[in-house]
């Protein structure tokens, strides 16, 4: 079914 | 010294209503453009980003960089304090400060209170300025009704632009359905929906966090939806005078 992926795998660390 | 002074207290109580169910502790960055928070709710599948420039207050100082961490349900008690109407000043004395003091103003009353301030450890995300394929503006109370609505029906809802507006739909056991919001430009700024559709997308988002984020609407009669295809949206309150409250939620995917 649908998954999510979390935020941080979008954005990287300052 | 770090002294910032909300006019409007009230304002500062919505945006801790608005925030307190998504995350816990907080580290509050002041410097001297202002006071941010950056943090992702307990699941890392959403980020709430705040922004209150120094100029939309009644009165800022802050001559040193600063990082306050606090506890969102104690902060929230100590505001229970204030009422909607008393100007709220936020002070510390200390370079490196172990309590955050309060001031609550009202016509007949003036109550202090102070914090005990929290180290955290906060990973720190660096979110691009992009251009977003899709924006959409629309009255943040319709964008709430819509997410209750369809949200009864699943817990996923789907939203898909294109030039003629947005659509949000649903897709559940018991059945199937969507709504449509059309375009308008009345003199009401706070009842119009524009949509500036560069790409459409499709998207997919777990409607429970989007019911979380609504609680924010109390800031602004408008919400602005900005998505590009597989990335996070961002939904914005734009905070009159002062800044912004930008709620990321990653997209669902299907596998």
């Amino acid at each position: 079914g649908p998954n999510q992926r979390t935020i941080n795998s979008y954005f990287s660390p300052k | 010294m770090f002294e910032a002074k909300f006019e409007d207290g009230g304002l500062f109580k919505k945006i801790v209503e608005a925030i307190k169910e998504l995350v816990k502790n907080v580290n509050l960055e002041a410097n001297g453009t202002g006071i941010s928070l950056q943090a992702m709710d307990t699941s890392h599948v959403a980020l709430v980003a705040l922004q209150l420039n120094e100029k939309g207050f009644k009165k800022y100082r802050c001559e040193k960089s600063l990082t306050m961490g606090l506890s969102i349900e104690n902060l929230q008690k100590i505001l229970k304090c204030s009422g909607n109407d008393d100007q709220i000043t936020l002070r510390t004395q200390d370079e490196e400060p172990t309590t955050l003091s309060f001031t609550f103003e009202s016509k007949n009353r003036i109550s202090e209170f102070q914090l005990n301030l929290m180290s955290l450890d906060q990973e720190q995300l660096g979110v691009p300025d992009t251009e977003y394929s899709s924006v959409v503006r629309m009255p943040s109370n319709e964008f709430t009704k819509i997410c209750r609505e369809l949200g009864n029906i699943n817990e996923a809802i789907g939203i898909e632009t294109s030039k003629e507006g947005i659509k949000f739909y649903v897709k559940g056991d018991i059945g199937e359905g969507q709504v449509s919001v059309k375009i308008n430009d009345t003199e009401k700024p706070e009842e119009r929906v524009e949509c500036e559709v560069d790409e459409p997308v499709n998207l997919s988002f777990a409607v429970r966090y989007f019911n979380l984020f609504n609680k924010a609407s109390a800031l602004s009669s408008q919400v602005i939806l900005s998505m590009s295809q597989d990335q996070p949206l961002v939904i914005e309150y734009i905070i009159e005078e002062m800044g912004s409250l930008k709620l990321y939620l990653a997209p669902k995917i299907n596998d």
